[in-house]
């Protein structure tokens, strides 16, 4: 998954 | 976390300290879209149901309950509160927000981060956001004039926007290094929903007069 690390925002 | 990005969710918490402000010292909604309401409950809703699936910080968990409770207030207030109510613009607010909920439910059918319901849901959330303040700006542009907390609000709200823009602008050199299409285009699109906004809110602050958008 190219988005999975960033979903720590908000 | 970096500077953008924190910068980015407390300017967005402050735009809701400033709405809730507005709402519970004058006990008045006017110039406030519910329907711009309604939809960021189900924005919040809709993107926050990793709390039950994934964690990854206090801070997060934390602001992302905020978000979810404030929101949920400030729509409690609009439609039942016994005096707020009065003062909704109800004749104002007149968007479909309908066409916007089915639109985007059905763009993050076509088009979505991945193929699974928490994954649609998700992206059906980041595009409902991006839209999400249409009616409000519609509203403003109806109202004859808009109070200094009504403008500030939605200010905030675009201004969030923007540090996000730039908080994934340093991300990506510094961290991720990888395109991410869903939130880049929704943002830049709802950071440009605002740029007419922006414009007359500064020129108003500029020339200290009333903030006014043309018909």
């Amino acid at each position: 998954k190219s988005d999975g690390i960033s979903k720590d925002e908000l | 976390m970096n500077v953008f990005r924190l910068a980015g969710d407390m300017t967005h918490l402050l735009s809701i300290v400033v709405l809730l402000l507005k709402i519970r010292t004058t006990k008045s909604c006017a110039g406030i879209s519910l329907k711009t309401q309604e939809l960021y409950v189900l924005v919040f809703l809709t993107r926050y149901l990793d709390l039950f699936t994934r964690y990854f910080s206090v801070y997060n968990v934390l602001m992302k309950l905020i978000f979810i409770g404030t929101s949920v207030a400030i729509f409690w207030y609009m439609r039942y509160h016994k005096v707020v109510k009065q003062t909704y613009s109800k004749d104002l607010d007149s968007f479909r927000h309908y066409h916007l909920i089915l639109g985007c439910f059905l763009m993050a059918l076509l088009i979505p981060f991945d193929f699974s319901v928490t994954e649609v849901l998700w992206t059906f959330s980041i595009y409902l956001e991006a839209v999400a303040i249409l009616p409000q700006l519609v509203l403003l542009q109806k109202s004859r004039n808009i109070d200094n907390l009504t403008g500030n609000y939605v200010f905030l709200l675009g201004a969030y926007r923007a540090l996000y823009l730039l908080n994934w602008i340093y991300r990506f050199f510094t961290e991720i290094h990888k395109i991410r299409w869903i939130p880049w285009i929704s943002g830049l699109v709802q950071t440009a929903l605002y740029a007419d906004f922006f414009y007359y809110y500064i020129q108003s602050w500029r020339k200290h007069e009333e903030l006014k958008l043309p018909a």
